[in-house]
């Protein structure tokens, strides 16, 4: 799975998730990245998130709009957000990741898993790469 | 005018015992591009929708990441592609649920959210709007590489299921 995040001069925010799946799925199977609300999300408001990882945890949580809705309503921090509801992930035990940027262009990266391919870059020139 | 970008190729029991010397500089490589891609937008007064976009599309035809070319395989051995986008301003979005001919399957999802009236497309009514809309096409086995295929065969041989295996190859 492979995703983006992004905060633009005008201060709109925008999401965007695209995966093949887990190997040697059958039936049909969906997981979260193309369900908005769990693996894609983006408002204004709040922030923009893509996800990654065991999708059946991240649509029953529903990742992406409670992320947005913790920021949004309780007015919570993006990794204060971010941490707990991936601990909702793992306690319906998945794991995984997300990217998550943020109304004021603060962005954050949280995973509970061993590595996670990761990128960033921004107008106050920080950019880093990372895996592990 | 601060603008930022933050993008993931994907999780799991990614360690330096499972990932090679190459496999990570190949892996970083493409990062890079993908950064450069968006922030080539982004810098220029661009839109975020276009940024993501962009930076998505370039992972997809990386082959070392589970989107578009290399993707993991189903029990059938064929790649059945996901993907979605959304705006944060009017929270448009579209999205794509097993899609199999789209070069580009989050161009397809923008274009749902763009041409159509809905939000998300399946199947084979996705793959027939992708021709509608003239998107790039490319054929089902351009998206399935050999590492792919060995890994389906290994988690078949292990008679292990889609669960086990999606730690093990993301």
């Amino acid at each position: 799975t492979v995703g983006a995040v992004a905060r633009d001069m005008a201060g709109h925010l925008a999401a965007a998730t695209s995966t093949g799946g887990v190997t040697g799925k059958r039936w049909g199977r969906i997981g979260d990245s193309p369900i908005i609300g769990a693996g894609t999300w983006a408002d204004d408001r709040a922030c923009a998130v893509s996800a990654t990882g065991s999708g059946e945890s991240f649509l029953r949580v529903g990742v992406g709009h409670e992320i947005a809705a913790r920021i949004r309503l309780s007015g919570e921090s993006i990794d204060t957000a971010t941490t707990a509801v991936l601990a909702e992930v793992q306690g319906l035990g998945g794991t995984g990741g997300v990217i998550v940027v943020g109304a004021g262009g603060h962005a954050a990266w949280h995973f509970t898993t061993p590595g996670m391919y990761r990128a960033r870059t921004d107008s106050m020139n920080r950019r880093e790469v990372a895996i592990f | 005018s601060r603008w930022s970008l933050m993008i993931h190729g994907g999780s799991g029991i990614i360690t330096p015992d499972t990932l090679s010397a190459e496999g990570e500089a190949r892996a970083r490589a493409a990062l890079d591009r993908a950064l450069n891609a968006g922030e080539a937008i982004l810098a220029t007064g661009g839109s975020s929708l276009d940024a993501v976009e962009a930076a998505v599309r370039v992972l997809e035809d990386d082959p070392h990441f589970n989107a578009g070319r290399g993707s993991a395989l189903g029990l059938d051995g064929t790649a059945t592609l996901d993907a979605a986008i959304m705006a944060g301003d009017s929270r448009a979005a579209g999205a794509v649920a097993g899609v199999t001919r789209t070069r580009h399957p989050v161009s397809l999802a923008r274009r749902v959210m763009d041409e159509s009236p809905h939000v998300l497309l399946a199947g084979a009514g996705a793959d027939a709007f992708s021709l509608d809309q003239g998107l790039e096409q490319a054929r089902p086995d351009w998206f399935v590489i050999p590492e792919r295929v060995y890994q389906l065969a290994a988690m078949k041989r292990d008679s292990a299921d889609a669960f086990d295996v999606d730690m093990k190859y993301g």
